[in-house]
């Protein structure tokens, strides 16, 4: 039931690479 | 919790009022029967983590106020669809809360009790004043207005988020020495549509050849039979954290019995998986999984994340050492 913790990992880790690429 | 983002992210269900509040309001109004899953994990709340942090008076106090604004709710309804001078049995139906067994079941109404005694006076003025009006018509409770305040549940509603909200612990000593009791009737704390009892009495059923027979004779007499004599009047039961197998077990026996006629809400289950038969269309209704996100190769957690369920879809909240709050990251 829920996503699935590959997905919201896979989430984070693409919204942790934005920010470090912007900073 | 010092990121959360109340404005997305909601109500934060740190007490026991707020996580109640939060949780009844997905609920829609016609739900009244059919299985519904709460998964609250957070450590005091849930079993699942292990028993360290685990506060079984907590997550009772969670259980109790969901089911009474639920039972409100669908009181109010009935209230609402029949004339509001002739209250139907069906206006005033009652909720089973279940735990696993009854030392369990005497914990808690110890706590319980101790609260009704020893309530204190550092309520918001909002509860005050509540309670003043409440008092008041309680006082003025006579035979006109005896039709409108039949069931002082209502009154005992408030003075419960009261006594839940005043405390900032569960034990069962923590209003001894810092609170000061206030002379009130203890009668006024009305307990008369939460029925607390467990679901195995006083055995003790672990797993083994026998232990269906076990399960399915301790269920026939300490739920079902309290069931068929309250059959009108109950049409909510409430499971606090059933994880074992046995109490699974007896969970699916109540849903293969109950679920078509009545509300079936699992507080912080675990089940196998794949789900038992039984509870292959239980929805969640309300859930929050908070983690922290760490590279591999690194011991650093900086990251949150938070996966909230509250209406039909899942949202992922995510706050990194950068956030000073939660922003959503996804909707599944």
């Amino acid at each position: 039931d829920g996503p699935s913790m590959e997905w919201v990992a896979a989430c984070a880790q693409q919204y942790l690479q934005q920010k470090n690429a912007e900073s | 919790e010092t990121s959360w983002n109340q404005s997305l992210m909601g109500n934060i269900p740190t007490t026991p009022m707020a996580a109640a509040q939060e949780i009844a309001d997905c609920f829609f109004t016609h739900e009244n029967a059919g299985v519904s899953i709460i998964d609250l994990q957070l450590p005091s709340l849930d079993l699942r983590q292990g028993a360290r942090w685990y506060d079984a008076v907590l997550a009772a106090d969670v259980a109790h106020l969901l089911v009474e604004r639920l039972v409100q709710r669908q009181r109010d309804n009935n209230v609402d669809a029949n004339d509001t001078n002739k209250q139907t049995p069906s206006s005033s139906k009652k909720a089973l809360l279940l735990v696993r067994d009854e030392a369990t079941v005497r914990s808690i109404e110890r706590v319980w009790e101790k609260r009704a005694l020893s309530f204190t006076e550092d309520d918001t003025e909002e509860e005050e004043n509540d309670e003043e009006e409440d008092e008041q018509e309680m006082s003025n409770n006579n035979e006109e207005t005896t039709v409108l305040y039949d069931d002082f549940a209502d009154f005992g509603f408030l003075e419960s988020i009261a006594a839940v909200e005043s405390l900032s612990t569960s034990s069962p000593n923590a209003s001894d020495s810092q609170q000061k009791p206030r002379k009130r009737n203890t009668e006024t704390i009305d307990r008369r549509r939460i029925q607390l009892q467990s679901l195995f009495g006083e055995a003790i059923i672990s797993e083994g050849a026998d232990m269906e027979q076990k399960v399915i004779r301790a269920l026939q007499s300490n739920v079902v039979s309290y069931l068929k004599e309250q059959q009108d009047e109950i049409d909510t039961i409430a499971m606090i954290a059933p994880v074992t197998r046995p109490e699974v077990m007896a969970i699916c026996a109540l849903v293969q019995k109950y679920a078509k006629t009545m509300r079936i809400i699992l507080i912080n289950p675990h089940f196998a998986k794949p789900r038992p038969m039984e509870l292959q269309h239980a929805k969640t209704v309300y859930s929050l999984r908070p983690f922290l996100v760490r590279a591999k190769d690194s011991r650093k957690t900086l990251t949150k994340i938070v996966v909230l369920k509250r209406k039909q879809e899942w949202e992922v909240f995510i706050s990194d050492s950068a956030s000073e709050q939660f922003e959503r990251l996804a909707v599944n």
